[in-house]
C-alpha cells in the first residue's frame, strides 16, 4: 500500500496553471484523472490504516469505504445501509493537532435515526430535509459520472456532532432510531415576498 | 415581522422578509453586531478591438462592465431550523444555488456555492463574484494571505514601491486569495477565509469580493490557446462547468480575528475524514 500515485497527481497540481485554472481543457481532464487515481490508491491505505486502528478485540479486519462523491449529495454506504435494516459505523479521523467538534452530514434514506457514540451514548442529531436543487444536481452528476441515475432515493442530511482528539479517531454508530429516541426533525419554511 | 432570524447559539443573522436578502449580523458573546449585505454579480469579458487588441481572457482580466445578478422572479428563501444548525437556501437564479449554515457552537457563517452552467447565449463571457458589504469605513485598505503565509496590506490603487498607474480599475486591484481576506476599520474586522485559490479584492470601502467562477468566449493570446470555457459531457450533452465550494465569514472586535483566520484557515484545508463500514444489530466493534 502506497501514496506515490497521489504524491505525483499533487505535484504536478502545483504547476501555476492547475492552481489558477488556466490550463487548457484535455491538460484539466488529465490532472482530475490523475488526482483520482491518487485518491483511490490513497483510500485503501486510509481503509487499511482505520481498519487497524479500530480492530482492538481481535475481531475480523472491517472494511471500510468512503464517499468522495459527498459534494453532490451521494454516499451509497449511508444511503442503502440504513434502508436495509442494518446500523452505520461511521470512523471520523482528525489530522489536525488539536482537538476539533464539529457537526458533520451525511445523506439518509430513512427519518427515524439515532446516532451513538463508542460507549453508546446517543448523540444529538438533526434532520434536514434534501432540496430539489440539490438532488436535480445528484441526479445531473450521477448520470455525468455513472452514467445512469442513482438506484437509492435520499430523503435528508441527517447532522450530528462530532468531537475528534487531535491526529485521532472518533467511532460513530448510526441506527434506525428505537422507540423513545430518534433526530431531531428541522423545522422548514419559505419566505416569499412578504409571506 | 420584517426580519427572519437564524443562528442558535452566539452568532445570529438577520434576512429582510422583503427581498430575502441578508441584513445583519449580530454576535451575543462579544457584542458585535453589523449591518451586512451578500449578493452576486459579474463582469463581462472584454473581447478586444482594433485599437485595443488585449481580450479578458484565461490569463488576462480585462473586465467589461459589471452587472448586478438580479433574482429571477419572486425572491424567496427557505428556512431550516434545528438544534445543531439552521440553513437558509437561496436560488437567485437558475444557475446560481447558495446554502449559508449557522452552527450552534460556530461563531462562523459557512456559505456553500453551487454555480453553472455559466448562461453565454447573449455571446458574453462572464466572471462571477460574491460580494460582502458592510458599512465598515476600510479608507481603502485590505489584507489578503501571501500564498498561505502572512496576511498583506494592500491599499486600494496604490504599491509601496512604484507609483502605480491604474489602467484596470477592478483587475488593478485584484489579489490571489488561498486563506482568506479581511478589512477592519479600527473597531472590528470582517474576515472571509475561502476553501481553494481564487481571486478576490476590496473594491469599495468595507467590502470584499470573491470571484467564484469564470466562462470567457476569447483567448487572450497569451499562450494558453484555447478559450476558458470548459464544460462537462454526458452522453455527447456538454454543459458548462458546475462548481461548488464554500466560504466562511466572520465579524470580530478589532485584535480578535487572527486566531479564527489561523486556526480555522487551517481546519478548511484539513477536513475530517470520514470513513463508513457496516455493522450487525448490536455486534459493536
Amino acid at each position: 500500500l502506497k501514496t506515490e500515485k497521489l504524491a505525483n497527481a499533487l505535484a504536478i497540481a502545483q504547476h501555476h496553471d492547475a492552481v489558477t485554472g488556466t490550463e487548457r481543457q484535455h491538460v484539466a481532464a488529465d490532472y482530475t484523472m490523475r488526482l483520482h487515481m491518487g485518491y483511490v490508491e490513497a483510500e485503501k491505505v486510509i481503509s487499511s490504516s482505520l481498519s487497524s486502528m479500530t480492530n482492538t478485540h481481535g475481531k475480523t479486519e472491517t472494511s471500510y469505504e468512503q464517499c468522495p462523491l459527498l459534494n453532490i449529495s451521494y454516499c451509497p454506504p449511508s444511503e442503502t445501509l440504513l434502508s436495509n435494516g442494518k446500523s452505520l459505523v461511521v470512523v471520523v479521523y482528525n489530522p489536525l493537532g488539536w482537538n476539533r467538534e464539529e457537526v458533520i452530514q451525511i445523506p439518509v434514506s430513512i427519518d427515524e435515526v439515532i446516532v451513538q457514540d463508542f460507549k453508546g451514548r446517543e448523540v444529538e442529531s438533526q434532520l434536514l430535509p434534501v432540496t430539489k436543487s440539490s438532488l436535480s444536481i445528484r441526479n445531473d452528476h450521477l448520470k455525468a459520472y455513472l452514467g445512469k441515475p442513482s438506484d437509492t432515493v435520499i430523503k435528508y442530511w441527517l447532522a450530528f456532532q462530532v468531537s475528534v482528539p487531535p491526529l485521532g479517531f472518533s467511532t460513530y454508530v448510526v441506527s434506525g432510531a428505537r422507540a423513545g429516541a430518534r433526530s431531531v426533525m428541522s423545522s422548514a419554511f419559505t419566505v416569499q415576498g412578504e409571506v | 415581522n420584517s426580519t427572519v432570524e437564524i443562528g442558535e447559539g452566539n452568532l445570529k443573522l438577520l434576512y429582510s422578509v422583503d427581498g430575502g436578502k441578508l441584513s445583519q449580523y449580530i454576535n451575543r458573546r462579544n457584542s458585535v453586531s453589523a449591518v451586512v449585505e451578500q449578493s452576486y454579480s459579474y463582469y463581462t469579458g472584454f473581447s478586444g478591438t482594433d485599437e485595443d487588441p488585449q481580450a479578458s481572457g484565461a490569463y488576462v482580466f480585462r473586465s467589461n462592465g459589471s452587472f448586478s445578478i438580479k433574482s429571477e422572479g419572486k425572491d424567496s428563501l427557505t428556512v431550516m431550523k434545528g438544534p445543531l444548525l439552521d440553513e437558509v437556501h437561496q436560488h437567485p437564479t437558475s444557475w446560481i444555488h447558495q446554502i449559508t449554515r449557522v452552527y450552534k457552537g460556530k461563531e462562523h457563517a459557512e456559505i456553500e456555492f453551487t454555480i453553472g452552467p455559466i448562461p453565454i447565449d447573449d455571446g458574453a463571457g462572464k466572471e462571477i463574484v460574491t460580494q460582502i458589504k458592510t458599512t465598515m469605513n476600510t479608507n481603502g485598505t485590505f489584507y489578503t494571505d501571501s500564498n498561505g503565509r502572512d496576511f498583506i496590506k494592500r491599499i486600494r490603487d496604490h504599491r509601496a514601491d512604484w507609483d502605480l498607474e491604474v489602467s484596470q480599475a477592478i483587475a488593478g486591484n485584484y489579489y490571489p486569495i488561498n486563506v482568506g481576506v479581511y478589512v477592519e476599520d479600527g473597531k472590528k474586522e470582517l474576515s472571509v477565509l475561502v476553501d481553494r485559490a481564487i481571486g478576490g479584492s476590496s473594491i469599495m470601502d468595507g467590502q470584499i469580493e470573491l470571484m467564484l467562477h469564470r466562462r470567457l468566449l476569447h483567448d487572450d493570446s497569451r499562450g494558453v490557446g484555447e478559450v476558458l470555457n470548459e464544460t462537462v459531457c454526458a452522453f455527447d450533452d456538454c454543459k458548462g462547468l458546475v462548481i461548488k465550494g464554500k466560504y466562511f465569514i466572520r465579524i470580530d472586535p478589532i485584535g480578535e480575528g487572527a486566531k479564527w483566520r489561523r486556526s480555522v484557515g487551517q481546519e478548511i484545508y484539513s477536513p475530517l475524514i470520514l470513513a463508513f463500514a457496516e455493522q450487525d444489530g448490536d455486534d459493536w466493534m
